[in-house]
C-alpha cells in the first residue's frame, strides 16, 4: 500500500481545493509557523478516521471545516481524500479487483460525517477494515504528531503497551 | 493473544536496543516488561521476609525503558536531556516500525529539539530505512515536517505550504537549490 | 488581596495586547477572566429562560486566553499552530515580566519551534527588553539556552557547554567569529 | 539585584567544580544535546529553593548528586551557590550593610538539604525571603523551563493565575 494523492477541500486553513501527490522516499513538508503544515497531518489522520475532535486540535469535529479569516467567510463543508495504490487484493468493489483506492470523509456543519469509498458511500467500518494489520490503524506509531515524539518516554508504562499492541 | 505479544515484544526489544545503538553511536538501551514490587511481609516472630509477587500476566504488565547514552549513568529516563530523549523516542518508534511497516510513517517537526549532529543521525536513519524497503513491497514513505535546513537537503522531494492570503494555505513548488539559503526559502514563503 | 489582584490583571493584560501585536505584526489578543456560564432554567410552565450567574470572585475566576494572528479566526487558542502558541505564550510572559520584572529570566530552547523570521522577532524583543530595563536598576539579565544560530549571534555573550569525558560536563568559551559557522561549533562542542 | 556568579560542585552532570559569570544583556548557552545545558538551569532552580525532584527532573532529590558515569564513580553531596550583587538594603548580615550575597545549597546523599547565606548556615525561610516580592520566589515566569513554553496556553484556566499571582 503507498500513498499516492491527498485532496483536501474547506478543511481547516485549506478552504480552497489543494492536492498533494506523494512520491516514494522522503517528502519534506516546509514553510513559516502558522501556515498549514500540521493541518496537512490532521487531515491525513482524519480522513483514515479519527474520532476524537480533540486529536485534531479542536473542541468539536465542525471546528475542522473552513471557518473564515479576514477576506472570506466561513465554510459549509470540509472534504477531504487520500488515494493510496498497491494496496494488493484489500479491495473488492463492484465485484472487480482494484489496485487504487480513494477514501473520502465529508464533515457538514450539523455535524454528520459521511465516509466514501471510490465514491460509493461507506462506512467507518468499511474504512477501518481497509487498513486492518496495516500499522495505520490507530496510527499509534505511524503517525506521530508535532511535540508528541516524548510522550512515549513521558506515558506511563501501560499506556506505553498501545504502541506494541498496535504492532501485535 | 499472549504467544503473539511475546514475539511482537521480543521483536520490538532486538530491534530498539540495536537502533539505539546506531542513533547514539554507542550506549545501551532495553524494553523490559514490568514486573510487579517484591512484597514484604513480617512473620508473627516479627522477622521481615521478602518474597517474589507473582509476575505479571504479560498481557497487562507494563512497559519499562531503559536508556543509557555511551558514557552516562543515567538511574531514570526522565533525567536524560531533550534531545536524548527524542533520539530515544525515535529509535523506539523506528524499532516498532521495522517489526511491522507501516505502509507510511508521518513526522511533525520530530526533529525540533535536535542539535545539528543529531538531525545528520535521524536522516541518515530515515534514508536506511527507505532504502531497505524499496523493492521489499514493504512501507517507504516518510513524511517529514521541518524547519531545519539539514533535513530538507536530505529529502526526495520538498513541499512549500504558505499563505499569501492570510488564513488560507496553499502549496507552493520548492526547489532544492533554494534551500541551501534556508533562510531565505522559508522567508519567501512567509506572506 | 482583590485590589492588587485587580490592577496586576489590568496591567498584564494591557501589556500582552501590546507585545501581541508586536510579535505577530498586528492581529489581537486579549486575557478575560472566566464567567460562569449563563444559567438556565425551566419554569413551572415549562418555558426556558436564561439569566446570568453571579460572578465569579476575582480572586476565583480562571484566565481565558484570546488569541489572533493577523488575518486569522481562530476559535480556540488549540487551533493555533506550534510556533503560533510559542509565540502567543512569549507575548504573556513578557507582559508579566513587564508588570513585575523580576532580576533575571532563563529561557530554556523557547525558541525551539520557531521559523527564522519568528526567531528574529523573539530576539529583538529579548533586545528591547534589556534596553528598556537597563539604568532604570530593573533587571536586566536574560539567559537563553538555544540551539538556534540567529540567536547566538544576537546575544552579548556566548557560554559553551561541552562533555570531553563522556558524562561529566564542562564549560568552554566559544568566540563570536565561530557561531557563524554554527554547525561547526556545535560539532566542535561535541565529545 | 543581579546574578553575579553561578559555582556547581556535584551537581548532575558537573562533578567537578565550576564557575560561571553573568554579564548584563543576553547571555546564550549553547553546546551538543545532553551536554548540560538543562542541568544549569536545574542548578540555579535548586539552590534558589525548589523542593520537587520532580520539577528537577529526577525521582528522589538525591538524583541531583553527580551518580557517576563510564569514568567516574559518583559524588556523596551535591553543592551550588548563587552569588547576586546590586541586592539594594535587603540583607544585614553580621549588622553590616552588604551589596553582595552568596546563596549556597549543600545536599548530602542521606538526604540532608543545608542552606547558607555567605556562608553562615541559614534555614530556607531565609533565602525564600531574600527573593519575596522579586518575581523570582516561585520562578513562575521568570525560569522557562525546556520545553514549557507552551504550557501557560495548555493549563486549565484555574492554574494559569499562578502567573499573575506571582506578579501581584
Ligand atoms: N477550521 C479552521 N479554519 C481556518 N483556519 C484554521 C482552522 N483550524 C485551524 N486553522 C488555522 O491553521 C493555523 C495552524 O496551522 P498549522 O498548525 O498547520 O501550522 P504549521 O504550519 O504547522 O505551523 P508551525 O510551524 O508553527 O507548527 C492556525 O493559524 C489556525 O488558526
Ligand atoms: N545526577 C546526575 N549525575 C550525572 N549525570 C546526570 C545527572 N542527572 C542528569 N545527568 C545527565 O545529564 C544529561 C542531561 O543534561 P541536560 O539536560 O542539561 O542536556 P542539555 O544540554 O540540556 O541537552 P539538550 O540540548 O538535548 O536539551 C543526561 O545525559 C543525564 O544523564
Ligand atoms: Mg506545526
Ligand atoms: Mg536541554
Amino acid at each position: 500500500m503507498r500513498l499516492k494523492r491527498l485532496e483536501t477541500f474547506g478543511f481547516k486553513s485549506f478552504a480552497d481545493r489543494m492536492t498533494f501527490d506523494f512520491e516514494d522516499g522522503i517528502t519534506a513538508v516546509i514553510g513559516p509557523n502558522g501556515c498549514g503544515k500540521s493541518n496537512i497531518v490532521d487531515a491525513i489522520k482524519w480522513v483514515i478516521g479519527e474520532q476524537s475532535a480533540k486529536a485534531l486540535r479542536g473542541e468539536d469535529m465542525t471546528d475542522v471545516i473552513f471557518n473564515g479569516c479576514a477576506t472570506r467567510r466561513g465554510m459549509a463543508l470540509a472534504e477531504v481524500s487520500l488515494v493510496l495504490d498497491q494496496i494488493g487484493d484489500r479491495i473488492k468493489l463492484d465485484g472487480n479487483l482494484s489496485d487504487e483506492v480513494a477514501i473520502t470523509r465529508r464533515l457538514t456543519r450539523d455535524g454528520t460525517s459521511s465516509y466514501f469509498l471510490n465514491g460509493k458511500i461507506c462506512r467507518l467500518k468499511d474504512i477501518k477494515e481497509l487498513f486492518m494489520d496495516t500499522g495505520v490503524g490507530t496510527a499509534a506509531y505511524s503517525v506521530i504528531e508535532q511535540g508528541r515524539v516524548g510522550f512515549i518516554l513521558e506515558s506511563n508504562t501501560k499506556d506505553r503497551r498501545i504502541i506494541l499492541e498496535e504492532a501485535a | 493473544s499472549r504467544a503473539l505479544f511475546q514475539t511482537t515484544f521480543r521483536e520490538v526489544r532486538k530491534n530498539f536496543q540495536e537502533l539505539f545503538r546506531k542513533l547514539f553511536g554507542g550506549g545501551r538501551a532495553d524494553l523490559v516488561l514490568e514486573q510487579p514490587e517484591a512484597i514484604t511481609e513480617t512473620t508473627p516472630e516479627g522477622e521481615v521476609i521478602t518474597r517474589k509477587a507473582e509476575p505479571l500476566d504479560i498481557l497487562e504488565a507494563g512497559l519499562e525503558i531503559v536508556a543509557q547514552p555511551p558514557g552516562k549513568n543515567p538511574k531514570i529516563i526522565t533525567q536524560l536531556s531533550g534531545g536524548e530523549k527524542a533520539l530515544t523516542a525515535i529509535a523506539l518508534l523506528f524499532a516498532v516500525y521495522q517489526t511491522k511497516p507501516s505502509p507510511f510513517c508521518i513526522l511533525d517537526e520530530v526533529d525540533a529539539p535536535l542539535d545539528e549532529a543529531n538531525v545528520d543521525v535521524y536522516c541518515s536513519m530515515l534514508r536506511e530505512f527507505v532504502r531497505g524497503a524499496a523493492g521489499s513491497g514493504l512501507g517507504s514513505q516518510f513524511i517529514v515536517v521541518t524547519h531545519k535546513k539539514r533535513t530538507m537537503q536530505r529529502a526526495d522531494a520538498i513541499y512549500g505550504v504558505t499563505q499569501n492570503e492570510p488564513g488560507v494555505s496553499t502549496k507552493i513548488s520548492v526547489k532544492f537549490e533554494e534551500v541551501g539559503k534556508l533562510g531565505d526559502s522559508e522567508r519567501e514563503l512567509a506572506p
